[in-house]
């Protein structure tokens, strides 16, 4: 039997972009090896 | 750590719904192929304000609910959560999935989950990869009988407009989604979906960049086609695709190198003279929302007493290489010209690149050879357009990620991807195919 979950897309928007770039700042800011590639480290808590 | 963290669930576009407990509790998730954990936020996150915008999961209203209760903290590149194991029943389709381990996220730091569309994430990678070794929920369906044949099959659809934007078969795969015989590769190492790619090609021709050989993998939880930053830098050269950094270098250098060199010349420190000039100092006046960052800026003084951003990188960059130029007898204009060809080597924030919206009909084909056959992407196919009208803005569907040994370096199949080839994961013989969509 085969199940289907359909799936729904979600419009890319600037809006998310921007939080995104925000979250980038806090992070450069907070972890050293986040400056290059931001794959790791302390990430800024609520 | 190393493994989880190379999610960037920015541009997540793909969503679906299941239900957790007796009787159901809705969630919409991410179906990602690319970690093996499913979260999804607690009724007990009181500090995280993520957790007040999206669905919680209540143990005390479920029936089928068992408690753990074993502490659980997954950290992705844009993001880390943290909670504890439950037990419950999973409903996905009209299928129920039984004693399911689950993390209950206690927080979610940071805006990314605060901004996100989607409560939590549906891991369907292998156990190898699952925090705390738990049994990811696919491998629960196979053992419980759930689906005939151990396959699971997506279906992203690009053109999406309104609610059909693809289709996950637990299963099978669904005919009416595809063109032809998929081309299966096998899986070479469990963990992710990963398999060895061949060649890359620009409008036909060859890169040689792969053709011994690269790790890859497929995975429904990045949007873009993400890979080594030697190759994705030759691929958005080629796009006519620049970084955010690059082009905030170009600036630097075309206003302020003349200056930049004569502070040099005069022996001025070359870590000061950013400083000096105003582009490590952060005044406020750059990137999109002064008000916004004005915020971000004082929390994140506080905590670490200033902050870099693009330009400021960039201006250092550019300093450094000015200043080894000099040393080299260089004329200030040979020095200029050089710094600039350099500028288009930085890395940007998120490895992304920006493209021009009405360039699309120049830019070529790239193509990747997979189980020996070539798989291409136009042009409309790789460039993700985000908004719409004037404010729209173009970004190359190739980022650059650097994944360091044993893993790395690794590409990155994302949504860009698997929009436009239909992709069958499957378990029982560990192999990925790939079919036009």
């Amino acid at each position: 039997r085969l199940v289907r979950i359909g799936l729904k897309k979600k419009k890319l928007d600037l809006s998310n972009r921007l939080s995104e770039q925000i979250e980038y700042k806090e992070r450069q800011a907070l972890g050293a090896p986040l400056r290059k590639y931001h794959v790791r480290g302390n990430l800024g808590e609520d | 750590t190393d493994i989880i963290a190379l999610k960037n669930f920015m541009d997540a576009q793909y969503y679906g719904e299941i239900g957790i407990g007796t009787p159901s509790q809705k969630f919409t998730v991410i179906f990602d192929t690319g970690s093996s954990n499913l979260w999804v936020p607690s009724s007990h996150c009181y500090f995280s304000v993520a957790c007040f915008f999206h669905s919680k999961y209540k143990s005390k209203q479920s029936s089928t609910y068992r408690k753990n209760g074993t502490s659980a903290e997954i950290h992705y590149g844009t993001g880390a959560i943290s909670g504890f194991y439950s037990q419950d029943n999973v409903e996905v389709g009209d299928l129920v999935v039984k004693h399911q381990d689950f993390i209950e996220a206690t927080k979610e730091p940071g805006i990314t989950f605060l901004a996100a569309k989607f409560d939590g994430i549906l891991g369907l990678g292998f156990q190898e990869i699952s925090v705390g070794k738990a049994i990811p929920l696919w491998y629960n369906m196979v053992d419980q009988g759930l689906v005939n044949e151990p396959i699971f099959s997506f279906w992203l659809n690009r053109d999406a407009d309104g609610e059909e934007g693809g289709e996950l078969v637990f299963g099978g795969v669904d005919s009416d989604h595809f063109k032809g015989k998929h081309t299966y590769v096998p899986v070479t190492q469990k963990g992710y979906w990963q398999f060895d790619m061949g060649d890359v090609l620009i409008d036909g021709q060859t890169t040689g960049y792969c053709s011994a050989g690269c790790a890859a993998i497929a995975d429904s939880g990045t949007s873009l086609f993400v890979g080594p930053t030697t190759i994705i830098a030759q691929i958005n050269h080629a796009i006519g695709a620049s970084g955010v950094v690059s082009q905030e270098c170009k600036t630097i250098v075309s206003q302020y190198g003349q200056t930049i060199l004569e502070m040099l010349i005069a022996e001025t420190q070359p870590q000061k003279i950013c400083s000096q000039i105003g582009f490590c100092t952060f005044d406020g006046t750059r990137g999109i929302s002064m008000g916004i960052e004005s915020i971000v800026d004082q929390s994140v003084d506080k905590s670490s007493g200033g902050m870099h951003d693009a330009m400021c990188t960039a201006c250092e960059m550019a300093v450094v290489w000015m200043q080894n130029q000099l040393t080299r007898n260089q004329t200030q204009e040979q020095i200029l010209d050089y710094v600039n060809q350099l500028c288009d080597r930085l890395p940007s924030p998120n490895g992304e690149s920006a493209v021009d919206c009405s360039s699309l009909s120049s830019m070529p084909n790239i193509s990747f050879s997979i189980g020996g056959k070539l798989f291409d992407l136009a042009p409309k196919e790789y460039v993700l357009k985000i908004g719409d009208g004037v404010a729209a803005q173009c970004i190359s569907g190739f980022a650059a990620l650097d994944i360091p040994p044993p893993r790395g370096p690794l590409w990155i199949l994302g949504d860009v991807f698997m929009g436009r080839y239909h992709t069958v994961f499957d378990y029982g013989n560990l192999r990925v195919g790939f079919a036009e969509a």
